[in-house]
């Protein structure tokens, strides 16, 4: 799933 | 990071920097709701939780704590210091008709059924509607200070960046959160009628004030 790096985003 | 996204993560600082100073300078919340900026601090707190624990980047983690502090005095001088300009006959609008569905939703539709996921989406979905109250008390005030306006279109616009960001990201990086991405949408459409107001008046040196 693409979301894992969506947590670099603020 | 790019350049939509670090336009964006500055147009957001910007909009809550300009409303605690609004605030303070002017030693009075008028205009302002209450309402929205509580929900703007649980949407804060329910995402930045992995604060202490994931760290990303000083960037990441400095912007985080920045949020939550402005968030917190913003809060604070609203219902404290200067509670007494709080507009609170206006502020009606029910949180609870907010925060409750979206809670609903965040346990229905999310990438992952963990505690930490669920507060993540729950605040992805709240901060899209977040900001309903404050353009519910402008409506029914009519009218919004200048500054008001200018922090209403700083954090529209921080969130309209994010879209292009995603998009960005989607072609370059082959990356995409579509919760993250449907709420953003939703939330910049909500400001689609004060974005229009927003230049055709303010920008033209008019007060913002809605057709009554």
């Amino acid at each position: 799933k693409y979301s894992e790096d969506t947590k670099d985003e603020l | 990071m790019n350049i939509f996204r670090l336009v964006g993560d500055l147009s957001h600082l910007l909009a809550i920097l300009l409303l605690l100073w609004k605030i303070w300078k002017t030693r009075s919340c008028a205009g302002v709701s209450g309402k929205s900026q509580i929900m703007f601090g649980l949407v804060y707190i329910t995402r930045y939780l992995d604060l202490f624990t994931n760290f990303i980047s000083i960037y990441n983690t400095t912007m985080k704590a920045i949020f939550i502090a402005v968030a917190i005095a913003t809060i604070y001088l609203i219902y404290f210091k200067f509670k007494a300009t709080y507009d609170s006959n206006h502020d009606t609008f029910r949180m609870e008709f907010l925060i409750v569905p979206v809670g609903g939703l965040a346990f229905l539709v999310n990438h992952d059924f963990t505690a930490l996921e669920i507060l993540w989406t729950f605040s992805i979905y709240l901060e899209s509607v977040a900001i309903l109250p404050q353009l519910f008390m402008i409506s029914k005030t009519g009218e919004a200070e200048t500054i008001t306006s200018h922090y209403l279109f700083a954090l529209g616009s921080y969130r309209a960046l994010y879209i292009v960001n995603w998009v960005y990201r989607y072609y370059f990086e082959g990356f995409f959160d579509l919760i993250a991405i449907v709420a953003g949408c939703v939330q910049t459409i909500l400001y689609c009628d004060f974005f229009y107001l927003y230049v055709t008046k303010v920008m033209h040196g008019k007060k913002l004030s809605l057709p009554a």
